[in-house]
């Protein structure tokens, strides 16, 4: 791709299932500084939505960054907008360039 | 040596 060329991409998941259906490692202080996708489940929100894949890192979560958060902060933000009733969606700013 | 490689490994979290 040309250097102009975007490197994020923005994916809508409906909260289409009951679980979102993903797994994550990295954060803040590991060798992955940024939460990557490590599994994503069949059956789960992520895998109906189809545009989530295993290895792309996630930079956005509706719109917070995850830059210098923690493993669990992370974690515990994505379980939240997954949770919260306020949208039917969950919003995530990923980018398959590690 | 890199930086990143003194970095511990993550846990992994189910959502």
């Amino acid at each position: 791709p040309g250097l102009l060329e975007p490197t994020s991409t923005l994916v809508r998941v409906a909260k289409s299932a009951s679980t979102l259906g993903i797994a994550i490692e990295g954060g803040a202080n590991t060798r992955q500084p940024l939460p990557r996708i490590v599994t994503i489940q069949r059956g789960g929100s992520a895998h109906n939505c189809g545009q989530l894949k295993v290895g792309q890192v996630i930079l956005e979560v509706n719109g917070v960054s995850m830059r210098s958060r923690e493993h669990r902060d992370a974690a515990r933000l994505i379980a939240e907008a997954f949770k919260t009733k306020e949208r039917d969606h969950v919003d995530f700013l990923v980018t398959d360039f590690n | 040596r890199e930086k990143r490689l003194t970095l511990p490994p993550s846990e992994i979290t189910l959502l």
